[in-house]
């Protein structure tokens, strides 16, 4: 069962992970009495680290327009910073004194801190690329309740010719995380309801096409049948759409997978 | 840019591991 919803989440933070559990496990275990190493090379090298991520993620806040991601990713870096204090006091008093108990405790504080602010960061960062993907599956939803209201051919191409792009950058972009997600249900859902909407987006313009010839003809006869058929489809594919974007939301396992 | 940071998180991440093995390295000896 993956602990981390998207592979490079996973793949960055896993190991680390792991690493942590079994200092934490040490530490409770051993208080083992053995002088600690000089660590000031690989503390130093984590601070450059955390240096280098705080530059790179303030410019990334600065450069955001997402409002949630200004909000939320400042207090991950303010937490990564602070887990490198707690490293850098635990090598200078280690230094000091090899055995010291409290600079063990701030070796564990620290690193478990690097690892919770990290993991903040990233999901900070992940939530707000997912906001990205919503925003375009808005836009078609958005193309969509208008489909009822187009009643001539030309409406019916530019219609078309504004869906597209939309359609397709939503395809490329929901493939591309179902891609990316360790939780295989969600991903099985994403599959289904992308192929759902590739199916049934050239059914309904073709469905609005009959409905313009029925009602553009003197007798005027089936068009209330073409308009219902035309809204099913606008419904259906709306269905499928508000689908994917709460499936893109989910981050916990839901109960089907725990069965 | 986006791109940037998680190659910065990736590479303090690494950083942080390594630092947990020298110390667990001490501990286990």
């Amino acid at each position: 069962m993956p602990v981390f919803h998207t592979k490079t989440i996973e793949s960055i933070l896993e190991p680390v992970a792991h690493q942590v559990s079994r200092l934490v496990i040490l530490h409770e275990e051993a208080e083992d009495g053995n002088a600690m190493p000089n660590l000031e090379r690989p503390v130093q090298a984590v601070s450059r680290a955390v240096s280098n991520l705080v530059k790179v993620g303030r410019e990334t806040i600065n450069s955001s327009d997402d409002p949630i991601l200004r909000q939320d990713m400042p207090a991950s870096l303010v937490r990564v910073e602070q887990a490198s204090r707690l490293l850098e006091e635990a090598s200078s008093m280690l230094k000091a004194d090899p055995y010291s108990q409290p600079a063990r405790g701030k070796l564990i504080d620290g690193s478990r801190g690097i690892l919770q602010g990290t993991s903040s960061l990233l999901l900070c960062f992940d939530e707000s690329e997912v906001r990205k993907i919503i925003v375009e599956c808005k836009r078609v939803l958005d193309y969509l309740a208008v489909a009822e209201v187009i009643d001539t051919m030309e409406d019916l191409v530019q219609f078309v010719k504004d869906l597209s792009p939309c359609l397709t950058k939503v395809s490329r972009d929901v493939d591309a995380r179902e891609k990316e997600l360790t939780h295989q249900v969600h991903r099985e859902m994403l599959i289904r309801c992308l192929e759902q909407v590739k199916t049934l987006a050239p059914i309904l313009i073709c469905s609005m096409k009959i409905y313009i010839q029925l009602t553009s003809h003197p007798n005027n006869k089936g068009s209330g049948e073409a308009a219902e058929n035309r809204n099913y489809l606008v419904g259906r594919m709306g269905d499928e759409i508000t689908e994917i974007i709460r499936v893109l939301q989910l981050t916990t396992y839901d109960e089907d997978e725990w069965d | 840019d986006t791109k940037e940071m998680v190659n910065q998180a990736r590479i303090l991440a690494q950083a942080t591991a390594q630092l947990i093995q020298s110390i667990k390295g001490q501990a286990e000896t």
